[in-house]
């Protein structure tokens, strides 16, 4: 539990809308 | 005597009896998910953070959602009615939420959700002063500590310019701003310890 962001999912929810914006982007 | 989840980015405080500790997780995690999306929309909008390595644009993420999260969400705790309004849309009284099992978590709360709602800030400063409480080159797991730490002298570049420009006769604007930066990292170590403790007795 020292890590409670990842606890939480967070760190999958923050990837996901990260990368979202990572396939948007042009070639 | 099972924990609740008092957290007002859940739609209510109170637990269906017949769900499971997971089920009240996975409840509470559909409620705070889209939250989480809007701070790292949030985040990308911040110019320079896009420049960030991928792995520190995540580590500040990981470190910070909470703190913007509040930041953003300190009108739901409204010190004068003492009430705490949750995502479901009704307030419940700090009464009622100390009777269901809150205590210094929900004080310091409201603490400082007073503390930053007394300064009076405009949408704008607000907004900057949020980026400021995401890109904190002291987040542990940085990479690249001195690209975010140019990010953030920045940005508290900005920010005071800003607030002394928007308030020219309340120079102590921008120290009370700063000192609500150690207190959001307590409240984050409080919230830490607050999950843990559900984690343990779902």
């Amino acid at each position: 539990f020292s890590d409670p962001a990842s606890n939480l999912g967070l760190e999958d929810i923050i990837r996901k809308a990260l990368m979202g914006n990572l396939e948007e982007r042009p070639e | 005597n099972r924990m609740h989840l008092l957290c007002p980015m859940n739609t209510s405080p109170h637990v269906n009896p017949h769900k499971s500790g997971h089920g009240i997780w996975e409840e509470f995690s559909h409620s705070f998910t889209p939250a989480v999306r809007e701070v790292v929309e949030f985040a990308k909008r911040i110019p320079g953070f896009r420049d960030l390595s991928q792995h520190d644009q995540v580590s500040l993420l990981k470190a910070g959602t909470f703190e913007v999260l509040v930041v953003r969400f300190a009108s739901l705790f409204d010190v004068k009615d003492r009430t705490v309004k949750f995502l479901g849309g009704n307030k419940y009284s700090v009464e009622t939420l100390q009777a269901m099992g809150a205590g210094d978590f929900l004080t310091s709360m409201m603490d400082f959700s007073d503390k930053l709602m007394g300064l009076g800030l405009s949408e704008e400063e607000m907004s900057l002063f949020t980026a400021v409480v995401l890109i904190s080159a002291d987040r542990s797991g940085i990479e690249n500590v001195n690209s975010v730490e140019a990010l953030q002298e920045t940005l508290i570049r900005h920010l005071r310019g800003l607030i002394t420009k928007n308030h020219p006769n309340e120079s102590a604007i921008f120290t009370k701003l700063l000192l609500r930066l150690p207190d959001l990292r307590s409240l984050n170590n409080m919230h830490s310890e607050q999950l843990l403790a559900f984690k343990v007795h779902p």
